[in-house]
């Protein structure tokens, strides 16, 4: 694992999360589970707590956007880039940015699975960087896992851990 | 599909180093220095991949390349 060079972790263990918008792929609901069971899968392994909220401004503010969308990091159309998130810092340090040009599914083998690429994403909004380890959540390529049976691999537990600790109520 | 043009190969490349290595926009003017800072980021690529060490743009290299990921460089920034 590799965390990100600096004193990039959130100094609270309650974070607060927005979904700002929704992609046309997948129900509301839809995106709202694979939101959620993606964060929760960091809470399950730290003291961090994850609140939504449905207005003002997140910690982890969440939208599908597409191309350019003007935070310097221009999206490239189908497949490529999948989405992106930010280290923790104020502002739009936390946020995480989805590819609109993409195909996102629930449980369809269909294109890409927004679960896993939002919990990917997670992770860098937590201060993760990328894995060199190729069975790592955090390894910079998209690979399909089964969402129901996924855990998070040791490598993601132990970089996570090394900036927050474990989860004392498990 | 036909398999990409040198041409393309070389602008996949280029695109990827610079998006996720650091590698700096190419300059018509400065072609040696260019091919040079971009097989350094090739090396550093490739090595954080797990490919063999080249600093050429192999296929390996270019599959890997073309395969969806996210979007937060692999180095660095």
């Amino acid at each position: 694992y590799s965390t990100f060079q600096g004193d990039y972790k959130w100094k609270k263990q309650d974070l607060t999360y927005r979904i700002e918008n929704y992609t046309p792929d997948m129900s509301v609901a839809e995106v709202d589970d694979s939101i959620k069971r993606a964060l929760q899968v960091w809470a399950d392994v730290t003291p961090l707590k994850f609140t939504r909220i449905y207005s003002g401004t997140a910690d982890i503010m969440i939208s599908f956007v597409v191309g350019d969308h003007r935070d310097g990091y221009p999206f490239d159309g189908p497949n490529g880039f999948l989405a992106h998130a930010f280290p923790p810092f104020e502002g739009i340090g936390g946020d995480a940015h989805f590819d609109d040009d993409e195909r996102f599914f629930y449980r369809s083998t269909q294109g890409y699975n927004l679960f896993l690429v939002a919990a990917h994403e997670f992770g860098h909004s937590l201060g993760l960087e990328h894995s060199r380890d190729p069975g790592a959540l955090m390894y910079p390529t998209y690979v399909y896992r089964d969402m129901d049976t996924f855990v998070l691999p040791k490598d993601d537990v132990d970089g996570i851990q090394s900036l927050y600790g474990p989860n004392k109520d498990i | 599909i036909p398999p990409p043009s040198d041409t393309d190969r070389e602008s996949i490349a280029e695109n990827y180093l610079t998006k996720l290595y650091g590698l700096p926009k190419h300059t018509s003017s400065d072609v040696e220095r260019s091919s040079s800072a971009m097989s350094l980021r090739l090396k550093e690529m490739q090595q954080f991949f797990g490919l063999k060490i080249t600093g050429k743009l192999d296929d390996n290299t270019l599959e890997v390349m073309q395969k969806p990921r996210c979007g937060v460089p692999d180095v660095a920034a």
